[in-house]
């Protein structure tokens, strides 16, 4: 409950509508896009019980392994009551079509599969919520200093996500476990994401935000 | 960490 509570509000993609369509224009608004979905996410993390009492360095080290993982789940989330859709924002939602034409076809073709896993849970919110924390303390850094405080955290949350699935799922036992083994794919996903917007980055056709450089250079 | 430096100013803002 208090995940749910720390929940981030939607944020807006707000293309430029100045800017010829094409892929140039879908790749800025994307990057600005993830710019400020960047921020958003260090300030929720600082709200998962336990991530602030991890040593700065640690903070720094989960944040920088498991950032793409944790945007990449919340725009399948947002994207489960569509239909071979994704939902990079409310006012971005982007079809095959529109992907194929502004060069993100690469980037849909790889996001899909994990939004198909996630609809045949039909995962909830809770669960949402709960697994992106999960993702998170989950990130497999290899710079972790405290790696105690760290499984902590992550039986922590490993504790919450059993709860709710004890509460609320009890028709299904193997439901946490289901859940959990979406991970090996989420992590695939968001690997071929971060190569995407290194190539792009690498272009240098495409202005990039400072905080988004960073974090994409932190996984070079 | 200089490297780094807008996540490590983010983290340390206290809201």
């Amino acid at each position: 409950s208090h995940l749910l509570v720390v929940e981030p509000e939607k944020i807006y993609a707000m293309p430029d509508p100045t800017m010829p369509d094409g892929d140039i224009k879908a790749l800025t608004t994307l990057c600005d896009l993830a710019d400020r979905e960047l921020v958003v996410i260090i300030g929720w993390a600082k709200h998962i019980p336990g991530f602030s009492s991890l040593s700065l360095a640690d903070q720094m080290s989960l944040l920088q392994s498991a950032w793409m993982e944790i945007l990449v789940l919340s725009i399948v989330f947002r994207s489960l009551a569509c239909e071979e859709e994704l939902v990079y924002a409310e006012d971005y939602v982007v079809d095959e079509e529109h992907a194929r034409l502004s060069g993100l076809l690469d980037l849909h073709v790889a996001i899909l599969p994990l939004v198909r896993r996630y609809k045949k849970l039909s995962m909830e919110r809770e669960e949402f919520v709960t697994l992106k924390a999960i993702a998170l303390a989950n990130s497999d850094s290899m710079h972790i200093e405290d790696v105690e405080a760290v499984q902590r955290l992550q039986d922590s949350l490993h504790e919450a996500l059993q709860d709710l699935e004890g509460a609320h799922n009890t028709e299904d036992p193997r439901r946490a476990g289901k859940l959990l083994m979406t991970l090996p794919l989420l992590r695939q996903t968001a690997a071929k994401a971060v190569q995407h917007f290194y190539s792009i980055k690498v272009q240098g056709k495409v202005p990039m935000h400072k905080l988004f450089l960073e974090m994409l250079e932190a996984k070079a | 960490k200089e490297k780094h430096k807008i996540l490590h100013r983010l983290l340390q803002n206290s809201t």
